[in-house]
């Protein structure tokens, strides 16, 4: 229901990475790689397989601070099944969230997946 | 939308599923549930095998030609004393009444630890991932650390600290023939349903082994489910009843004789959230404010709580699940009453559950209950609960049912001299 365990290993996920990059002062990119490095050598190359396909998007969500509950609804690992409430984690605290309460959570979420998009497209080029 | 479609992150959730499903030993050659290696149920989990290659050579099995030649039960000792010429299994073992120790339980008797480590930004770091490919092999748990099962050093210290203290370790202290003698026989969320086939690989054979004591410890999966309407969901008195009973006529037709089954009561959980609930969670201690409220509302929403009943910020929920604990614990104490009769090969049973006089004497030492409690999920006792619910089963065990115990062997010491650690774990 609502992602299940998906969706709170991305909420886990992202904001273990949200905050190693602010305790070790590094990039996005620096921290994802660094997680793969101290993983188990039997793992890692797993785990370069996932950034390679979640990186790119990690790295903007991360680097716009949008928060776990905003970042993994937009990744899709995170929904809201017809009849269920949104499930919100509410792991960052309040001065992390950039946008005040003049948007919805939805919005903050339609906004992480356009510029999802927008980073894709210029990866990927015309 | 589904995470475990994602390039890589897929290898690693069909790593973790097929970890995860395995009930008996991966590695074991000879078929016999013993295993030479630690994961995957193997020596982790059941003492360790010392051949791999022969089916009659097992933990807890009786000696075969009184180890003259080889330990044929793993316990260490073998060999002839050239002045009397008897066996030393025979001369050290022989009238010590051998017993093994085993636990038919759920996560709290697998003793799930999940590092906070891995979840702490502030303390993340390659040094606990170390030991990562063995903790998933064990489904995250440690029962070689348990209350049970508990043997050997820690030698992952990086990501679980805490005392060793086990019903093994004070039965193999009581007599040292009983050493590798233990079987960890419980599953993460095991309730008395998958009991009635779990206890199938529980390895004890009537003829050829030595007794037997079995903890039947299912403290709260019948109450403990994920489901929104949790209370319509869990056992009933009556299932929880035959459910037992049925396992109990199991063990009945495998245990040797002189075994004997302890049933213990459920737990009464409410003092997780009134001690974890304002408390931070590991995941956010950088940014300091996500509580296990918080936390546990979030499981719930996601409908993946270990259990809504006890982990939700719903007093009145807590309280219902509390309740329908104390009719499972009843109906546990009335299989007692009915059956305790009925079984020739052991004696049955039954005691309350041990938490409260854990917690209690915790307090009166001067601790908080929340420091018995496991931080990345807040909601099984981590390895200082452990070992205290261990001393305080123990000292029921010598006040109530010292039988249960057998007798101290006075050879314990010239086996020490002779065998030094009897081959370790």
């Amino acid at each position: 229901i609502n992602g299940g365990y998906g969706c709170a290993a991305c909420t886990a996920l992202v904001a273990i990475v949200e905050q190693l990059a602010e305790i070790k002062n590094s990039t996005v990119v620096e921290t994802l790689d660094y997680l793969c490095y101290i993983l188990p050598v039997e793992l890692r190359p797993s785990c370069r397989a996932a950034l390679e396909f979640l990186g790119p998007m990690l790295v903007v969500l991360v680097e716009h601070k949008v928060g776990p509950d905003v970042a993994c609804h937009a990744l899709t690992f995170c929904y809201t099944n017809p009849g269920q409430p949104t499930c919100h984690s509410m792991i960052p605290p309040l001065h992390r969230r950039l946008k005040g309460p003049s948007m919805t959570f939805e919005e903050k979420v339609l906004e992480a997946k356009q510029r999802i998009q927008f980073r894709m497209k210029k990866t990927r080029g015309p | 939308q589904n995470i475990c479609e994602v390039p890589g992150v897929k290898d690693i959730c069909n790593w973790l599923r097929k970890a995860f499903k395995g009930r008996k030993p991966s590695v074991d050659f000879d078929n016999d549930m013993f295993s030479i290696s630690q994961g995957l149920r193997g020596s982790s989990w059941r003492g360790k095998d010392c051949s791999d290659t022969s089916r009659n050579v097992y933990p807890g099995t009786k000696p075969l030609a009184e180890d003259r030649t080889f330990d044929s039960n793993c316990n260490g000792i073998f060999g002839v004393n050239k002045k009397t010429a008897r066996s030393y299994e025979e001369e050290l073992c022989g009238a010590s009444q051998p017993r093994g120790v085993a636990v038919l339980g759920d996560s709290i008797s697998a003793h799930f630890h999940m590092p906070p480590q891995w979840l702490d930004a502030t303390l993340i770091s390659e040094k606990v991932f170390e030991h990562l490919i063995l903790v998933v092999e064990n489904e995250i748990d440690w029962p070689m650390l348990s209350t049970v099962t508990g043997h050997g050093k820690n030698n992952w210290t990086e990501v679980i600290t805490g005392p060793i203290d086990s019903l093994y370790l004070r039965i193999r202290d009581r007599n040292r023939c009983n050493h590798r003698d233990y079987q960890n026989i419980a599953a993460n969320g095991e309730d008395s349903i998958g009991m009635q086939n779990l206890v199938k690989t529980l390895a004890r054979n009537p003829q050829r082994d030595h007794p037997i004591i079995v903890l039947y410890a299912l403290i709260g999966n019948d109450v403990c489910n994920g489901y929104p309407d949790t209370v319509a969901h869990m056992t009933t008195p009556q299932a929880m009843y035959d459910n037992t009973v049925n396992t109990l006529e199991h063990l009945h037709a495998t245990l040797p004789n002189n075994s004997h089954v302890i049933m213990m009561g459920l737990a009464d959980a409410r003092i997780l959230y009134n001690s974890m609930g304002h408390r931070i969670h590991p995941v956010a201690t950088h940014w300091g404010h996500f509580t296990y409220g918080q936390f546990y509302d979030f499981m719930n929403c996601l409908q993946i709580s270990p259990c809504s009943g006890w982990l939700t910020t719903n007093g009145t929920l807590r309280n219902l699940t509390a309740e329908r604990a104390e009719e499972l614990s009843e109906a546990l104490r009335k299989v007692y009453r009915d059956h305790k009769k009925s079984y020739y090969n052991f004696d049955l049973h039954f005691i309350e559950n041990p938490m409260p006089n854990a917690v209690r004497e915790w307090v009166k030492h001067g601790g908080e209950a929340w420091q018995l409690i496991e931080p990345s999920d807040g909601f099984h006792s981590n390895q200082i609960g452990q070992a205290l619910l261990a001393k305080v089963l123990w000292r029921e065990f010598e006040t109530k049912h010292p039988e249960i115990l057998g007798p101290v062997n006075p050879n314990n010491e010239e086996i020490g001299r002779l065998f030094g650690n009897q081959g370790g774990y």
